[in-house]
């Protein structure tokens, strides 16, 4: 589990 | 990309567009909160600064630009071209106590101690709150118009949709991001009030007229 580097959401 | 994340994007799609909609159709953004149109555009022009250090897609490209512009012109439209049809006088929610204390905790509580991410980080915060300054104008005025109920409504589910995403993401992508959760949450929490009074009242064809 984490945070993805680019954000791909809006 | 899956269906709630697709269906919750055009939610907030439409939102956007029903509100430009309204106030070209009518000339006016009469029961419109200047205030929070101001806090959406610094919402988007905070998050997507992304569009200059990494490419994810030609959808989220697209869409991250139309959210800045639209949101950029729904503020030029209130305070420039429609400004005369501007309701200040119940337009009177105090907006630095969103931003100033978003800003603090944008600072606190983040992934990464850095400007982008912070940036980040304070946009998500301050958009689940974004939505006060209305409902603070909605409830001092006692109503609200069909058509800015619709795009309360959709604007609500938007965020709605997103979080049956992040239960979809965990679930088959190990994907989760407590920030983006804990405040898509809060925000979504906020509406549920107004999304009784639609679903009782406008749905059955009535105006949302709140006791004085």
């Amino acid at each position: 589990l984490g945070y993805p580097e680019t954000k791909d959401e809006l | 990309m899956n269906i709630f994340r697709l269906i919750g994007d055009m939610s907030h799609l439409l939102a956007i567009i029903l509100l430009l909609l309204k106030m070209w159709k009518t000339r006016s953004c009469a029961g419109i909160s200047g205030k929070s149109q101001i806090l959406f555009a610094l919402v988007f022009a905070s998050r997507y600064l992304d569009l200059f250090t990494s490419f994810v897609s030609v959808y989220n490209s697209v869409m991250k630009i139309f959210f800045i512009s639209t949101s950029l012109l729904t503020v030029y439209l209130m305070y420039f071209k429609f400004r005369a049809t501007y309701d200040s006088n119940h337009d009177t929610f105090r907006v630095e106590f969103l931003v100033i204390p978003v800003g603090g905790l944008a600072f606190l509580v983040n992934h990464e101690f850095s400007p982008l991410e912070i940036l980040w980080t304070f946009s998500i915060y301050l958009e689940s709150v974004a939505i006060l300054p209305q409902l603070f104008m909605m409830s001092k005025t006692g109503e609200a118009e069909t058509i800015t109920s619709h795009y309360l409504f959709a604007l609500g589910s938007y965020r709605a949709l997103y979080i049956l995403n992040w239960v979809y993401r965990y679930y088959f992508e190990g994907f989760f991001d407590l920030i983006a959760v804990v405040a898509g949450c809060v925000q979504t929490i906020l509406y549920c009030d107004f999304f009784y009074l639609y679903i009782t009242k406008v749905l059955k064809g009535k105006r949302i007229t709140l006791p004085a």
